[in-house]
């Protein structure tokens, strides 16, 4: 099973 | 203020096309070096951006930076009045709250003029690190296209193989499983048959899973370039890049589905 990643987990937000 | 003047508004129109989908409003930033744009979907999964570089324009004038507020749906819906071999003319007067859109047929027999009404936008912006990619594969965007409709019959995420062979592309669901391998051919140019080839360049293979459902929105940027670049790593999220001619680029990046 696998999960869906989040980009604001991987590059900074502003 | 803003002008910049576009030989073909086919351009434009495909752009807006390949992104309105994915994001409903984002910020045009302007600035003496081009027309820029990232917005992420509503979801934090994938990024989607383009650039314009000022010489793709003639003439092209900024003479400060400018962010400003579109709406996609209503851009892609005055698009849609332009023909695609239409010059289109983006002006945009200080501290106005439209900007203009002037089409101008070939013949400049008829020309047309729409007004957008801007909106205040308040975006988050991602920083992206400039990352050298354990993997780069690039590959026919047509290609891309139908290995992405057809594995969505099978499930709803696809796993991306790249090794020194090629690129395997596999799906599992319910009813079953299917895959396409494209192996690494001779050369990537297109040789006046307008064949694209596959090629992998790569430090170390790499195997992510990616959502289906954004992959098919991606390929709708397929129509303003024969190749799509794929630049992934193990476990971050990948970028897509479809360059626009010489004068600019899409990118989409998508962020992987990591295993429990």
């Amino acid at each position: 099973q696998s999960q869906q990643g989040r980009l604001d987990s991987f590059f900074k937000v502003s | 203020m803003l002008e910049a003047r576009l030989p073909q508004a086919s351009i434009l129109k495909k752009i807006v096309e390949s992104v309105k989908d994915l994001v409903s409003q984002a910020n045009f930033d302007c600035s003496d070096s081009g027309i820029s744009f990232q917005a992420m979907d509503e979801s934090n999964i994938a990024l989607s951006s383009f650039l314009l570089r000022a010489d793709g324009f003639d003439p092209y004038r900024c003479d400060r930076n400018l962010s400003l507020g579109i709406k996609f749906a209503s851009l892609s819906k005055i698009l849609k009045c332009a023909g695609n071999d239409d010059v289109v003319i983006i002006r945009y007067m200080d501290d106005a709250d439209i900007l203009s859109l002037v089409f101008e047929s070939p013949n400049n027999e008829r020309i047309s003029e729409f007004d957008i009404k801007l909106l205040d936008i308040d975006s988050e912006y991602l920083s992206i690190p400039d990352q050298e990619f354990e993997c780069k594969v690039k590959m026919s965007s047509s290609e891309f296209s139908r290995i992405c409709r057809d594995l969505m019959t099978i499930g709803a995420s696809v796993v991306i193989d790249a090794t020194k062979e090629g690129v395997k592309f596999s799906a599992t669901g319910d009813d079953g499983s299917g895959s396409v391998l494209l192996k690494q051919s001779g050369s990537i140019d297109n040789e006046g048959r307008g064949v694209v080839g596959t090629s992998v360049e790569m430090v170390e293979p790499v195997s992510l899973e990616l959502s289906l459902k954004y992959l098919n929105n991606f390929t709708k940027a397929a129509p303003l370039s024969d190749s799509v670049a794929i630049n992934m790593s193990n476990g971050i999220p990948v970028m897509f890049q479809f360059d626009v001619g010489d004068i600019g680029y899409i990118r989409y990046f998508l962020a992987p589905q990591i295993k429990d």
